[in-house]
């Protein structure tokens, strides 16, 4: 982008191409452009400034269409007699993104802010994730409940929300197995486990986070799409963001089913981890 | 489907006749537009399609096919071609022992790979060891091992304060002792873009002589497969690669900017989590499932 010179095509292709580099997808980059393109009609000077300004307040919009919309519901709107806490959040997605990793964060970022946690490894099928998410157990002084290895991850996930109470934690943090929303049985197993954590806590889950690999092309859009459609998705947390993908492909994702993304990962270490700006976020995909 | 929206660049066109220059501008948009859609980078799609806009201008439309169906069977064909023809089977490398080196980037299926490939060896008749080389991620090590034991393979770990590279000439030392004559190193997830960590590879490397380095590679990686491929080919030279998660829906365009970028074969494709997920890559069938 050069500034001070006119919105010409050239200047449209080449937002357009750095749109696509940055995994936005084609759809969405030429929804943005066109939205430019208009824009730009009424704008005295198109100049740098003001093209990344507009595409940033574009793209910060496309993130918060859908919270204006829907006040976040607590617990006791479900059931007045109900108490907030443990709050629980299910964490899902396919494999590798960084589930467990992130849990481990989270943990970190919730006890820093002085609230107490528990981790529950509902993860019985993969080799050493119980012991994997152990350690961030102990990195992070949270409590912990894992189950027998291959055991059934939905009652794992009871005997956690079960231990959250008793203990009176703050938050309860569920990892899961990672798997494609290809997986039907998967899926379902999903739902399940879900179903079982609201049955014994009323009104839980109140997050259920899918964690996209900021790596990922347009397929994390299919992803979002069944992920929601089984479980119901109330954000998304967009990992490896220290790389060099720009996870875009999060604005088409808050652009057609209205998930905001809660925070971003910035690394494999514990504090790398932060909350999403969305303003930064689009201001980033332009060198 | 590809060729139905290729069928209104073609609306003119009827029976036989030429493919002329304006149809094909036309048709390469499309073209163009899947290819993006599928995942294959950006620049990556725009050479591809130039490059198929000369085959195909003045090809003759076959009786049996519209001429859309025709400019799908021109571009299919480039595709398969970009991504090795008939493929390139993974030879059994021999040595006393061999090294095969897995590198790549955080969480794409490397250490489940490692263990399909000692598999694999030891269906063949070979004696695998595998050698726990990550230090870093939590649990690592007892992830590898728990599949060495899975398989029946024996595994090479260090402590956990160790340097991965002394446990991989370690690993090579012992080889020979524990029966073994093939030696799988399995590295920590890194990014393309750490310094220090892409130079500890490059120590490994030298320190091992491997027969084989393969860049493992997640199939639903977006555009910046073609940042990861060229630092890693760069850095490396790796001699092949492997994509990973296949057994999902995502279309693969990845394979098609590793290949354009690094030249180097693609040697398998990771069908599952199951440690029998493993299968040579098909280029034909890869080629229809990015053009959708
Ligand atoms: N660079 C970087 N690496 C990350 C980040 N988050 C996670 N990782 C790494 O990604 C790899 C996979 O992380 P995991 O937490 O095991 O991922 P997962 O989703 O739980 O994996 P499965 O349970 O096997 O599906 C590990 O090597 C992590 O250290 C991040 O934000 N940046
Ligand atoms: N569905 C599917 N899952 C796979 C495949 N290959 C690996 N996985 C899963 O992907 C996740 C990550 O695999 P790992 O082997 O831990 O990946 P890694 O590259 O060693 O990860 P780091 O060491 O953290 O960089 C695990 O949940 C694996 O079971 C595959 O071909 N298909
Ligand atoms: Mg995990
Ligand atoms: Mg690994």
């Amino acid at each position: 982008l050069h500034g001070g010179r006119a919105l010409d095509d050239e200047a449209l292709a080449g937002i357009e191409e750095t749109l696509i580099a940055a995994d936005v997808g084609v759809e969405t980059s030429l929804y943005l452009v066109e939205r430019l393109r208009d824009a730009a009609r009424e704008m005295e000077t198109a100049d740098t400034d003001a093209i990344v300004g507009f595409l940033a307040g574009e793209i910060g919009s496309m993130f918060t269409a859908g919270s204006d919309a829907e006040p976040e519901r607590t617990r006791s709107d479900v059931d007045p007699g109900v108490s907030e806490r443990p709050r629980v959040t299910m964490i899902v997605g396919v494999n590798g993104t960084g589930k467990t990793t992130t849990i481990g964060k989270l943990a970190g970022l919730l006890q820093r802010e002085g609230e107490t946690v528990l981790l529950a490894a509902a993860d019985t099928f993969r080799a050493a994730a119980g012991e994997q998410l152990q350690i961030w157990a102990e990195r992070t002084g949270a409590g912990f409940v894992f189950g027998q290895q291959g055991g059934d991850p939905a009652s794992v996930a009871f005997d956690a929300a079960e231990a959250a109470v008793s203990r009176g934690v703050d938050h309860l943090l569920i990892d899961t197995a990672g798997r494609l929303h290809t997986q039907k049985n998967l899926i379902a197993e999903l739902a399940k486990i879900r179903r079982v954590v609201e049955k014994r806590l009323p009104g839980a889950p109140d997050d259920v986070l899918l964690v996209v690999d900021a790596n990922t092309g347009q397929n994390a859009l299919s992803q979002a799409r069944l992920f929601d459609e089984a479980v119901g998705l109330t954000g998304i947390v967009l990992t490896k963001l220290d790389g060099t993908a720009r996870g875009g492909i999060v604005i088409a994702i808050a652009r057609e089913l209205s998930i905001p993304v809660r925070y971003v990962g910035v690394g494999e270490g514990l504090e790398d981890i932060a909350r999403f700006d969305a303003s930064e976020f689009a201001r980033g995909l332009f060198p | 489907q590809l060729s139905d929206r290729l069928q209104s660049a073609f609306k003119s066109l009827t029976g036989r006749g030429r493919l002329s220059e304006s149809n094909i501008e036309e048709a390469m948009r499309e073209v163009r537009r899947a290819l993006l859609e599928a995942d294959v980078n950006f620049k990556v799609a725009r050479k591809f399609v130039d490059d198929v806009k000369v085959r195909a201008v003045g090809e003759d439309v076959l009786n049996s096919l519209t001429p859309g169906q025709q400019v799908v069977k021109v571009v299919h064909n480039e595709l398969v071609k970009l991504l090795g023809d008939t493929g390139e089977p993974f030879r059994i490398p021999t040595g006393t022992p061999a090294v095969i080196m897995i590198v790549g980037l955080q969480g794409s299926g490397k250490t489940t790979f490692c263990a399909k490939l000692a598999r694999f060896l030891k269906q063949r008749g070979k004696h695998p060891l595998l050698a726990a080389a990550d230090t870093y991620r939590p649990a690592a090590q007892d992830q590898l091992s728990t599949l060495a034991l899975q398989l029946d393979v024996p595994v090479h770990t260090g402590r956990p304060d160790a340097d991965p590279v002394e446990i991989t000439t370690t690993a090579v030392e012992e080889a020979g002792a524990r029966g073994a004559d093939v030696v799988i190193l399995d590295t920590a997830g890194r990014l393309h873009v750490d310094e220090e960590l892409m130079q500890e590879l490059e120590r490994i490397k030298a320190a091992t002589k491997p027969a084989e380095v393969l860049l493992v590679l997640d199939s639903m990686t977006g555009q910046d497969a073609v940042n990861v491929a060229q630092e890693f080919v760069d850095r490396l030279d790796f001699t092949g690669a492997v994509l990973t998660k296949m057994d999902g829906d995502t279309r693969g365009g990845a394979a098609v900017s590793l290949r354009a970028v690094t030249g180097r074969p693609i040697k398998f494709a990771s069908v599952g989590e199951k440690l029998d997920a493993l299968e040579p890559f098909h280029p034909d069938r890869v080629a229809s499932r990015i053009l959708g």
